[in-house]
């Protein structure tokens, strides 16, 4: 299964994340 | 023509199977040694005739019936050995269960079902946006001329995916349906997916603080989603069944999209008592709408960051 999110944000909102990688719920997606 | 008559279609079809495999794989060596000379090889997709034969599949009858079998109750005796191949086959990690006996889980659908212990997680206070729940992040970025994409270089359209904005009135005449989503001067439209694989954590929750207002549940196929299928099939997750869920956040615009897949086809949300997913019979294309604002709710459903929103079951 699969969860996709879509939103938006201010343009200089950053994602903190790589392609491929694990994360568990609670752990952050980005910085504005 | 007796001759004809008298072949067998066996050796026929494996013959054409195993030269169209052979075929295929010679295009994936070559597309492997371009990679190799640091040539970016655009993904090989399906074509028409693959994704109509693989839609054929009867995904949401096997969905069904794997879901019935896992509602059967296992003899406690039974319950150790089947759910320890489970966790060895799926990489479980039981420590962080809340419950951590085996034998509590009286089927496998409970199993799926299990919670974390509400340690295991603890949820970032000093971000506004959270991952909603574990797996792996497939794709994330900005969502430019109405594409979004499952993995790189492999898109859907953002219209489709979300249906007809009509969830709420749109005041200003908008170029485009992705400016029709972003309210704010200033702002972007971002977009993020994460595959639950089947040894994962299957509830999801509220990634924001923000306000759920409407709720569309697409019925459809059940086609698998991980990752090598999301890298062949365009639009696959425009052909399953999902739930999306749109309101507003700090920033404006909020949604999140729970996909069905084979074995997980049902998508629970804990405050949406009306909604059935994985139906046996819904009309191909349709699409069912309900608003959680009334006149005595004009805010819709409040959603704390980290709040428990719903969860996919087996079947």
């Amino acid at each position: 299964s699969t969860i996709v999110l879509l939103f938006e944000a201010p343009r200089d909102f950053k994602f903190s994340l790589t392609a491929g990688q694990k994360i568990h719920f609670g752990e952050p997606l980005g910085t504005m | 023509k007796y001759k004809m008559a008298r072949m067998r279609p066996l050796p026929i079809l494996i013959a054409t199977g195993s030269g169209y495999l052979g075929y295929d794989q010679y295009g994936r060596y070559k597309d492997r040694e371009l990679q190799k000379l640091g040539i970016e090889v655009p993904p090989r997709v399906a074509n028409e005739l693959q994704v109509t034969i693989y839609k054929s599949i009867p995904t949401r009858l096997l969905s069904r019936a794997w879901g019935r079998l896992n509602q059967v109750d296992l003899p406690t005796w039974l319950r150790k050995p089947i759910y320890s191949l489970y966790i060895w086959t799926f990489g479980v990690n039981m420590k962080e269960a809340a419950v951590e006996d085996l034998q509590h889980y009286r089927n496998l659908g409970e199993f799926f079902r299990r919670k974390l212990k509400p340690q295991a997680r603890p949820v970032c206070d000093s971000h506004c946006v959270i991952s909603p729940a574990d797996g792996k992040i497939l794709h994330f970025g900005r969502v430019k001329n109405c594409e979004v994409e499952q993995v790189k270089g492999v898109t859907y359209s953002l219209e489709t995916f979300l249906g007809p904005y009509t969830w709420t009135e749109s005041l200003d005449d908008p170029s485009s349906f992705q400016d029709l989503l972003v309210t704010k001067e200033g702002n972007e439209l971002f977009h993020c997916v994460v595959y639950l694989a089947p040894g994962d954590y299957h509830c999801f929750h509220s990634p924001t603080d923000w306000r759920v207002a409407h709720r569309r549940h697409f019925p459809g196929s059940l086609m698998s989603v991980n990752p090598g299928v999301a890298r062949w099939i365009k639009e696959l997750f425009c052909h399953n069944e999902r739930v999306v869920l749109s309101g507003e956040w700090t920033h404006g615009f909020f949604s999140l999209t729970a996909v069905g897949a084979t074995n997980v086809g049902s998508i629970r949300i804990y405050f949406d008592k009306e909604l059935r997913t994985n139906n046996p019979r819904y009309n191909k294309g349709s699409y069912n709408d309900l608003s959680y604002v009334s006149n005595n709710n004009r805010e819709g459903v409040t959603m704390r960051k980290g709040e428990h929103l719903g969860e996919f079951n087996l079947g």
